[in-house]
């Protein structure tokens, strides 16, 4: 489940970038 | 004074979510067009909405499957929930967990 941390984190750094 | 109630005239502007064929404006800046439609909140379409307060409601680690979703969101085709989905995956809302059939939400943990 290694994959799902990795995505999760580069999704949350997409929506970090998105939103500022 | 014009006396419009909103019932819609035949030839107006309307937007049917039906008609609309794949090209979703992903143009821009990247989520960044606000109120070019009614009805949302953050950006997003209805549908995209839906999609992703489905996604968020889903409280496994491994996410919802679409097939999942569109079992929930019977009135909208597959093809449009995969491209809310895709959507939301490249705005960051949501993300692919054990494979690219299941979904997780960031923003609900």
């Amino acid at each position: 489940l290694d994959r799902i941390a990795r995505n999760k984190r580069a999704a949350l750094e997409k929506l970090a970038s998105a939103q500022t | 004074s014009k006396p419009q109630s909103g019932a819609g005239g035949g030839m107006s502007s309307h937007v049917t979510p039906m008609s609309r064929p794949g090209i979703d404006s992903m143009g821009g800046m990247g989520g960044g067009y606000a109120g070019a439609n009614d009805m949302t909140n953050n950006g997003l379409s209805a549908n995209q909405n839906q999609v992703l307060s489905l996604i968020r409601s889903c409280p496994d680690q491994q996410g919802i499957s679409i097939q999942d979703l569109k079992q929930r969101l019977s009135g909208i085709s597959l093809a449009v929930i995969k491209q809310a989905v895709e959507f939301l995956s490249n705005e960051g809302h949501i993300f692919s967990t054990i494979d690219e059939d299941h979904y997780k939400s960031t923003d609900n943990d």
